[in-house]
């Protein structure tokens, strides 16, 4: 995916 | 999930409830400041829009209604509420504007994404909340500087706000090193190390309080 790990973070 | 997130989530738990606490055992809300909490509501909002886009894990959809729920409800109690409504006191939380916030993040948000190519309003949005949430605290900070002698659970409060984002730090450097596939995002670090570098200040107060058992009180 295109997008960074820390976008699954809160 | 590795234990200083998980343990930097539940910091940040606790400091939402012991803000409530703070505000029902004290039935007001001086010393606590509005601006931030109307920060963070506009910080959650906006970055956790991907709510309704990406489903990541129940753990992390059930906390991001969580934050925008419980924010939410804090922001009417100040703001609506008897007692906390007629006791709050505006002019002691006059720093930083609102606009003078939302619109540099904004500004920076835009130009950010422009450079990176991520030009999707979620992508944009995500961005901005980042900015955003680095100022967030600034106002409460300021409050907390007017009236010096810092009230324990507002400490507190801060405390595990501050310990939070420490903790997300070394969040950051484990995934870096365990996850394989871990993509670095320098706008989170470095907007993630100036919010944690807001909070030394008052963590050196904080813990120096706490060690000689005294009063939290801030020099001037």
């Amino acid at each position: 995916s295109r997008k960074g790990a820390s976008k699954d973070e809160l | 999930m590795n234990i200083f997130r998980f343990a930097g989530d539940m910091s940040h738990v606790v400091s939402i409830l012991v803000l409530l606490l703070r505000l029902r055992s004290s039935k007001s809300a001086v010393g606590i400041s509005l601006k931030t909490q109307e920060l963070f509501l506009i910080v959650f909002v906006t970055r956790y829009l991907d709510l309704f886009t990406t489903f990541y894990s129940l753990y992390n959809s059930f906390m991001k209604v969580a934050y925008i729920a419980s924010t939410t409800y804090i922001i009417w109690m100040i703001r609506f509420q008897e007692p906390y409504k007629s006791k709050y006191d505006a002019s002691q939380d006059s720093f930083l504007h609102i606009k003078f916030a939302v619109a540099p993040c904004a500004g920076l948000a835009l130009f950010a994404c422009l450079v990176k190519g991520e030009l999707s309003p979620i992508d944009i949005l995500w961005t901005f909340s980042i900015f955003l949430e680095a100022l967030a605290i600034v106002p409460q900070l300021f409050v907390l500087q007017r009236y010096r002698e810092v009230e324990n659970l507002t400490g507190h409060y801060v405390f595990f706000l501050g310990a939070y984002r420490g903790l997300y730090i070394l969040n950051w450097v484990y995934r870096s090193y365990y996850e394989q596939f871990y993509r670095h995002n320098w706008l989170v670090y470095v907007s993630g190390a100036v919010q944690t570098a807001l909070y030394v200040d008052f963590f050196y107060y904080y813990v120096v309080s706490k060690y000689y058992g005294g009063k939290l009180t801030l020099p001037t």
